[in-house]
């Protein structure tokens, strides 16, 4: 059998918030170290990848490897029942046809429990390869997500230019052009060295889909290469990573 | 005219 449960459920609908918009339907996989999701939206274009350690659960019991097939459209409906400060239990058999989920208040007075169906889906898994960042930068999720909003409604495509260092977003549209440059840090010694910095391109649309999650973590980790998927990245405290990644807009 | 690559093309099916 399969049983997962977290204190706080709402860091759960949280994440089940944060990528319902970009994926359907999608296979959780349960293994006896932890939950992960990987899938990709409809047009291959982002991807989101999730993955929550044993560790950071309340209490985890997983006998074998399972493969929950599930709408996340559904599920952020069944979300809708999970209050401020209860807890959350997932739960199944080894041959699931339904995740049957628990809610339960702080004072144990209020328990609702509902069945998920499950469904069947083809896996088309993607193999992410291991990539020797150029250029990560953290920076406040909060702060990030305001900034893509508000480019979003100058231009659809922001252009990305992170060091070690500082953080450019730049942006061209209709109206005119500019740029937001945040320092992120002053350490000399960092900077002896030339830096390497790369440029890329993205939808802004994309970027404010992920930003969905930035209520999940007070930073964001951004990880570019050239020639290689935007990597976006929450950290959810003690539990695992949220990852999206996103693929660069290129010339024809 | 830009456009978007698959991420199918940069990452491998498995």
């Amino acid at each position: 059998m399969f049983e997962a449960k977290l204190t706080d459920g709402t860091i759960f609908k949280k994440i089940i918030e944060a990528i319902k918009d970009l994926v359907t339907d999608v296979n959780i996989d349960a293994t006896p170290t932890g939950l992960s999701l990987q899938a990709m939206d409809s047009s291959h274009v982002a991807l989101v990848n999730l993955h929550l350690g044993m560790e950071g659960f309340e209490r985890y019991r997983c006998d074998r490897n399972l493969t929950l097939g599930i709408s996340i459209t559904n599920l952020a409906k069944v979300m809708k029942l999970v209050n401020q400060n209860d807890s959350i239990t997932l739960k199944c058999e080894d041959e699931p046809t339904y995740l049957t989920i628990v809610c339960q208040n702080q004072k144990h007075d209020r328990t609702t429990q509902f069945n998920v169906n499950l469904i069947t889906l083809d896996s088309e898994h993607l193999g992410i390869p291991e990539t020797e960042y150029t250029s990560e930068i953290t920076m406040n999720s909060g702060e990030f997500s305001k900034l893509c909003k508000e480019l979003y409604a100058l231009s659809e495509t922001v252009e990305f230019e992170i060091s070690t260092t500082f953080v450019k977003f730049a942006v061209e549209g209709e109206i005119g052009s500019g740029s937001i440059k945040i320092q992120t840090s002053a350490d000399e010694a960092e900077t002896s060295r030339p830096e390497d910095t790369v440029k890329l391109s993205f939808a802004l649309r994309y970027l404010n889909l992920f930003n969905k999650a930035y209520s999940l973590s007070n930073q964001v980790k951004l990880s570019m290469a050239a020639e290689t998927p935007l990597v976006v990245e929450y950290e959810v405290e003690s539990l695992g990573t949220l990852k999206y990644y996103l693929a660069p807009k290129i010339t024809d | 005219n830009w456009t978007q690559r698959d991420l199918d093309q940069y990452f491998i099916q498995v």
